[in-house]
């Protein structure tokens, strides 16, 4: 699955004996290389390095010492992408595309994000997915702001067969705690927040979120994020963090030929998992994350 | 001095890290410190000052060669023909909204028309920008074919002698082979109804865009034509340097700017205030 950055490497290191630290440094400007145009952010992306030459410089001292007149027995070359793609894994893993349940009341799921990020859209996923596992649902329409929202939200609703409760020109805490009530009648298992997009930067609206949050106390917080996104993933995902604690990121647009370099900056910077993938705009396109499935993407 | 030039390396690397971090990418980042190094040896350079301003001499000169006139040729054909396309959620409809405004403001007539047939509420949603912007909609039932759409907006446009018609097309992925297979129908379609039509194609870029604008923009032009860039969402944290090297090995203009998510949040493109606002 190596694409052309990684064969570069490959022919490099061909035909050598073993890894010593100058191949080595060379063969990291290429992963560099690979990485910033995957998209993954300039400081995760030394951090990595720095994390791949420490494990190669261990394996050649490791090798050396145990082949001492032998032939080494893996190619240098294999052993050093090996410890890449392992690295990669390592870090975007483990897989975590856990729900916190609530046992007595209604689960709550916030979705929460960069406009045009995919929420409204992965509101329904979400509901659809835990339709399929028996769930009962209710959608929450808490943008008031974008011209047709509640109308987008309300025909995914009933694409699902799925209520939404909506109020035009309510203020967004409101429409969130009374929707909990709504849920509690109804005895409706799990209640999804599609809240509008923002700027991590928008003072006001970041604060409607923190109400948001203050006020419902949601068991899952999910930061929808643009897969095709670049450098801007560092900034965005601490804000949304810093302010909500977030349970996990969901990506989406993986359908797309974006590397996704992405994926691996938003949990390098704030440790939460990406939880789910959206790879396609109808409902039904949406799964777990799996990290094998992403590393020789990022890596190239 | 040999001191002197070891200042240089250093800040260079920290200028290359502004740069690769607005997202201005790895081969445009090389090529322009590359030509900046050489402009210091061969000056003699020794200060920051210097260099940053060289490194934004370089970039504007990126941005503003070759680009013809940033205002589109005053055609005589009526209607002028606008396509707006793009990937998903980059703000192609509502960069619609505003440029209807803006041009209302110049006293054109537009007609805008809803050809994303596809996705929830597109129709409902461009409704509202049509009627905020003082534009007139043509629409059809959600499912219907876009290029219907579009036949029946350019009927419109000659009927009422609007002078603008803009097309909202639906977000689609340049991956996906028979969605973009559909640009390049509603193309044939749009300059057999009207002469020389789509007279203008603006690609919409989201300024948080990584390196895959590059490969977007390099579908769309190849798909659909591409006459012009909007960068939107240019009042975030992003910096929207994928531009650059999409001017850089394109060449298509940078024509207009999204700033915000109302109808007047929308400006023409001005290269030195963007390159300023890469390195604040
Ligand atoms: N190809 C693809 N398109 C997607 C995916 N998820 C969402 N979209 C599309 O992306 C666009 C934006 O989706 P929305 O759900 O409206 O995004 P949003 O975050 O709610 O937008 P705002 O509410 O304006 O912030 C729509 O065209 C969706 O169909 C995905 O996984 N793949
Ligand atoms: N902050 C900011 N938000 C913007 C800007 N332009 C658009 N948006 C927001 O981005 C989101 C998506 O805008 P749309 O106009 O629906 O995008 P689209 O490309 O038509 O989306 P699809 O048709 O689903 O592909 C909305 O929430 C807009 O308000 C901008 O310049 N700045
Ligand atoms: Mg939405
Ligand atoms: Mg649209």
């Amino acid at each position: 699955t190596l694409s052309k950055g990684f064969k570069n490497i490959k022919n490099k290191l061909q035909g050598l004996e073993e890894l010593n630290e100058r191949v080595i440094d060379d063969a990291l400007q290429d992963v560099k290389r690979s990485l910033l145009e995957a998209d993954v952010a300039f400081d995760v992306v030394k951090k990595f390095l720095r994390n791949v030459k420490e494990k190669a410089m261990g394996e050649t001292v490791r090798v050396k010492v145990k082949h001492k007149d032998k032939k080494i027995k893996i190619k240098p070359e294999d052993m050093f992408i090996k410890i890449c793609e392992d690295e990669l894994v390592n870090l975007l893993g483990p897989v975590d595309a856990s729900l916190k349940i609530n046992e007595y009341e209604p689960t709550k799921i916030m979705l929460v994000g960069l406009q045009g990020s995919g929420k409204t859209t992965t509101a329904g996923k979400m509901a659809k997915l835990l339709m399929k596992n028996g769930k009962s649902v209710l959608l929450v329409a808490a943008d008031v702001y974008r011209p047709a929202a509640i109308e987008q939200l309300k025909v995914i609703g009933s694409q699902l067969g799925v209520d939404v409760v909506a109020k035009e020109g309510e203020n967004p805490v409101k429409i969130c705690k009374d929707a909990i009530e709504v849920a509690k009648e109804k005895n409706i298992d799990v209640v999804i927040f599609d809240t509008a997009g923002r700027l991590a930067i928008d003072e006001v609206l970041m604060k409607e979120l923190e109400e948001i949050k203050k006020e419902t106390n949601p068991e899952n917080i999910f930061l929808v994020c643009d897969a095709m996104i670049g450098q801007d993933a560092v900034n965005m995902s601490m804000a949304f963090d810093k302010r909500l604690d977030v349970d996990g990121f969901i990506m989406t647009k993986l359908d797309g030929d974006t590397r996704g370099g992405a994926i691996l900056s938003v949990k390098e910077v704030t440790g939460k998992p990406i939880k789910f993938v959206g790879i396609g705009e109808s409902l039904d396109k949406f799964e777990e994350f799996r990290p094998e499935g992403y590393a020789s993407r990022i890596l190239g | 001095t040999s001191v002197g030039k070891k200042i240089d390396e250093n800040v260079l690397e920290d200028l290359e890290a502004i740069l690769i971090k607005s997202d201005i990418g790895v081969a445009t980042t090389e090529e322009i410190i590359e030509r900046a190094r050489r402009e210091i040896e061969r000056d003699k350079l020794n200060d920051r000052e210097a260099l940053l301003r060289i490194i934004k001499e370089e970039i504007k000169r990126i941005l503003m060669e070759n680009s013809e006139s940033v205002e589109s040729k005053e055609i005589d054909v009526k209607p002028q023909v606008i396509f707006v396309v793009g990937v998903n959620g980059v703000g192609k409809t509502t960069t619609i909204g505003k440029l209807t405004y803006a041009l209302s403001l110049e006293g054109k007539r537009v007609i805008v028309c809803a050809s994303d047939t596809f996705r929830a509420a597109a129709i409902e949603q461009l409704e509202v920008w049509a009627k905020r912007s003082g534009a007139e909609i043509v629409k059809k039932s959600h499912g219907s074919d876009p290029a219907a759409v579009l036949y029946d907006s350019l009927e419109m446009a000659k009927k009422k002698d609007a002078d603008v018609v803009i097309v909202d097309t639906a977000g689609r992925l340049h991956t996906k082979v028979n969605l973009m297979k559909e640009l390049e129908k509603m193309s044939r379609i749009a300059s057999k109804k009207v002469e020389g039509a789509p007279h203008e194609v603006l690609l919409v870029i989201d300024a948080t865009t990584g390196q895959n604008g590059l490969i977007q923009a390099k579908s769309f032009l190849e798909k659909s034509g591409v006459t012009g860039i909007v960068v939107t969402k240019l009042d975030g944290t992003a910096k929207g340097g994928i531009i650059v090297s999409i001017k850089r090995e394109l060449n298509i203009p940078i024509k207009w700017v999204g700033i915000g998510e109302k109808m007047e949040d929308l400006i023409r493109f001005d290269a030195d205030d963007f390159v300023e606002s890469l390195f604040s």
